[in-house]
Parts: structure tokens; C-alpha cells; sequence
């Protein structure tokens, strides 16, 4: 544990509860992409199986329990409780387009063929591109609340920590990990544009029409 | 992954 992990993870959660609390709050999903949170909870289903196999630490387990419940409390709020007020007509991501190609990379590119391997595998390719259905919707309604690009920019933060975490982590104990570095790098440079929208028009944001 | 070491990150 480093402080660029600690402030990632920190980072995560802070995403994660900021969502999860607009939601709440305002009694409403508006603007949020249900396809992308669903996405989410798939990406901590399939990662923390190890769960019942591994014990690493007790942070390690609290931590991934509490994203569990976040991810499937969020989805349960779109899609059950708010439901009214999910806009599903601008939530249409064709996610079986970052599924399909995800589960064959996955199959190809693993550590180990293994189910709980590939199924990890498939959770790390999966999260670099989960927040493409949220970010579509932004561009096709042309705007996001100032509260949704607080989230998302808590979220890149969280994976660009995570890289700072990897070069401490090769540079103090040698340890690297290729498939999450490289998904970690690309999933950053997915949010890329919308940091420079964020620092440049501030909080609120709408693209240009 | 670089050692054998279970995945450590979240």
C-alpha cells in the first residue's frame, strides 16, 4: 500500500458515493447512464469472486464488499426506485459492443485460463471501457449537471492514481501488472477530454452543438 | 501479473 493506491481507492469510493447520493438526494437518475453503472457492477461481480477464494487483507475485503453493495444499490436506484425519471431514451450505448469484443480478449489475453483468471481479466478490460454509455449520453443530450462531472472526474482520478501507484509499485518492489497497467492507461485516456472540459468550463458541462 | 501473488488491487 502506497499513497497513490490509498488516494485511488479513496478516489473510487468518493465517485462512487457522489453518485450514489445525488441519486438519493434529488430522487432522480436524470442524466445518468443506467447501462454504464450496470456495466460497473458487473466489473466488481466478476473481479472480486476471489472474495471466497483469497483472503489478502481486511481493508482489501471491506473494500471490495462496500463496492459491491454501492454498485448494486446505484443500479437499484435507477432502475427500481427512480425509475420514473431514468432517461432511458438517451441511455442507448449498444453495450453488447464493448461486451463482445471484452469476452474474446479476455478468452486470449489472460494470466491464466482459468474461470476466476479470465473472469478477473474480463472485469479489467470491462472497466476501461464501462463509462463509454455514460459519456455518450452526455454527448448526445449536450449537457451534464455539474454533480455528474464531479463523479466522473473523481472516477478518472481514481484510475490515473492508480497508474502513479504502478510506477511506485515497479520502482520500489518490482512488481508490475501488465494487463491492468495497460487497461488502467487506456481507460485514462478515455477521460482525457472530459478532464479538459472540466478544468476548462468549469463544472457544468455542454458540448458544443 | 509479475509473481504469482494473488491480485492485491482493487
Amino acid at each position: 500500500m502506497n499513497i497513490f493506491r490509498l488516494a485511488g481507492d479513496v478516489s473510487h469510493l468518493v465517485a462512487i458515493l457522489i453518485l450514489l447520493m445525488k441519486i438519493w438526494r434529488s430522487k432522480s437518475c436524470a442524466g445518468i447512464s443506467g447501462r454504464s453503472q450496470v456495466l460497473f457492477a458487473l466489473v466488481f461481480t466478476t473481479r472480486y469472486l476471489d472474495l471466497f477464494t483469497v483472503y489478502i487483507s481486511a481493508y482489501n475485503t471491506v473494500m471490495k464488499v462496500v463496492f459491491l453493495a454501492l454498485s448494486y444499490a446505484t443500479v437499484y436506484l435507477i432502475y427500481m426506485r427512480f425509475r420514473n425519471s431514468y432517461d432511458s431514451e438517451n441511455d442507448t450505448f449498444r453495450v453488447e459492443f464493448l461486451l463482445i469484443p471484452v469476452i474474446g480478449l479476455s478468452f486470449l489475453e489472460n494470466y491464466a485460463f482459468t474461470p476466476l483468471e479470465i473472469l478477473w481479466t474480463f472485469s479489467i478490460f470491462l472497466e476501461s471501457v464501462a463509462i463509454m454509455p455514460q459519456l455518450f449520453m452526455i454527448t448526445k443530450t449536450g449537457e451534464a449537471e455539474s454533480i455528474t462531472t464531479h463523479y466522473l472526474f473523481f472516477l478518472g482520478l481514481y484510475r490515473a492514481l492508480y497508474i502513479a501507484n504502478w510506477v511506485w509499485r515497479y520502482h520500489t518492489e518490482g512488481f508490475y501488472d501488465q494487463i491492468a497497467i495497460v487497461s488502467g492507461v487506456v481507460q485514462t485516456i478515455f477521460y482525457c477530454d472530459f478532464f479538459y472540459l472540466y478544468v476548462t468550463r468549469g463544472e457544468e458541462i455542454r458540448t458544443p452543438s | 501479473k509479475a509473481d504469482e501473488a494473488a491480485h492485491d488491487e482493487l
